[in-house]
């Protein structure tokens, strides 16, 4: 049965699609079959990994509101063991027109229940857009953990009481075991900011924060513009050292065989 | 005549609420009357200007939903000829609901137009959620200009194709004259990425650009943890003078009275 990993944030920029290309790379490249899902309609994962949302069969749009099934839409990147269900603009509809199905949270948990997909992938990563509506709520229905990227800035800061509000509603409507992990990102060592509020989230989140923590590195912008994970893209740089961490650290929650 | 400036873009994180309360100072600086209006279910604006989402009598939710008029949910800031329409979390039902109304595109220009107000401000600005749903929209339709700020990163200059088609939407659906102008925002000069974006972007836009850029300042982090625009908080820092740039180049849209 695949292990699903959701990851969301209200707070927009956070690394929230960087984070699960760079993830997928990694478990990837630990021999894990990997599948990253893209929920947003900027369609950003779907350049991360190199597909181009113009040259696509079908989507997460097709698949939410016209029935098709995911592994029709699924396209292979360039690394092995990992396979995206791409997204388009179409998914504004999704967003739209997915509340007036009655039993609209559960739409991604059945989607990705079909056929051989729950036997074909050992990890699920979804990529969410910034902004709790259906298509994240379903998401985090889906999901057995639910990772959130967060900058030690203020305003990322305080987008966390929403997200745990989230959270409680989630657990009480259907998903009473989602686990909720923080991720710290793109924080800056030398600024007095980001040590300041990296601490408040440490002292308030304790367990519920990542031990993993993710800088800024520009090659991560780098291997955006090269539709490649990080780690293919750069072996050596700090990036790749701290997503592999952090894969491992994912790794943990993931039953094994 | 109040002069309406949306600030608006899909991508998350690019400095659209930085943007909106740092403008809002710099152009109540140069003596004019400023409403300053949160849009964003974050309450993110509501925060940089120093109020606190839960010690409100109201917010643009009741304005949008409940019929409540804007004047009567106002509060000041501690910016003299500053004031703001805060929000709070009941915004994300606004986006759910607000589609319902058969001519809900209009509903924040109406709202703008209600008794004294039209009169009462210069400038009002309007901070807006990532995403391309019916509040940004109804922001869309109610601007004489729509300022986009962009980083210059790879998923940032993506998202200009989705504006640019949005535009085009509202332009034809009841907004003919809508301009609009993008704004290169946390730049980092000794990037290269960003210098290579940054060409790209005034080489595809041109006269679309704004003359100003705005470049990474950790003040703007701080100013707004002080609940005050930029040039409040530190009159001598980068940021204080390239938002005072901007505002001025901004002044020149604003019809004089
Ligand atoms: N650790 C990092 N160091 C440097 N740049 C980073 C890092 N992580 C992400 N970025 C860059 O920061 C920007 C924001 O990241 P990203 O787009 O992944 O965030 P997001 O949360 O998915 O945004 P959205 O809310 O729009 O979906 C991107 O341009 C990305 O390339
Ligand atoms: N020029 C700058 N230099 C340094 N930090 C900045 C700058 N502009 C904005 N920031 C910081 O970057 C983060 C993103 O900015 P902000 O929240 O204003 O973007 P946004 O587009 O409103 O985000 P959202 O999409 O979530 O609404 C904030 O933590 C803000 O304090
Ligand atoms: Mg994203
Ligand atoms: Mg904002």
């Amino acid at each position: 049965m695949a292990y699903v990993i959701t990851i969301a944030n209200q707070k927009g920029g956070v690394a929230k699609t960087t984070t699960v290309a760079s993830v997928c790379g990694a478990l990837a490249a630990r021999g894990l079959r990997v599948l990253a899902v893209d929920l947003d309609s900027q369609a950003d994962l779907t350049l991360a990994l190199g597909a181009s949302p113009g040259g696509l069969h079908g989507s997460m749009a097709d698949v939410l509101l016209n029935g098709a099934s995911l592994e029709s839409i699924l396209v292979e990147t360039a690394v092995p063991k990992l396979h995206l269900a791409p997204s388009t603009s179409e998914m504004d509809k999704v967003e739209r027109f997915l509340p007036m199905r009655s039993d609209y949270v559960n739409a991604l948990r059945s989607a990705l229940a079909v056929g051989d997909l729950p036997r074909a992938y050992d990890v699920v990563l979804l990529d969410c857009p910034p902004f709790l509506g259906a298509v994240t709520t379903s998401a985090m229905h889906a999901a057995q953990l639910l990772v959130i990227p967060t900058q030690p800035e203020y305003f990322s800061a305080h987008a966390l009481r929403n997200m745990m509000s989230a959270i409680r509603n989630v657990r009480s409507q259907g998903n009473p075991d989602l686990v909720y992990r923080i991720l710290i990102t793109m924080q800056d060592r030398r600024n007095r900011i980001h040590r300041t509020l990296s601490e408040q989230i440490q002292a308030t989140f304790g367990e519920g924060l990542l031990q993993t923590v993710i800088e800024v590195d520009t090659k991560l912008r780098e291997s955006a513009i090269a539709g490649l994970p990080v780690n293919y893209y750069n072996v050596k740089t700090r990036s790749t050292q701290q997503y592999d961490n952090l894969a491992q650290e994912l790794a943990q929650y993931v039953p094994s065989k």
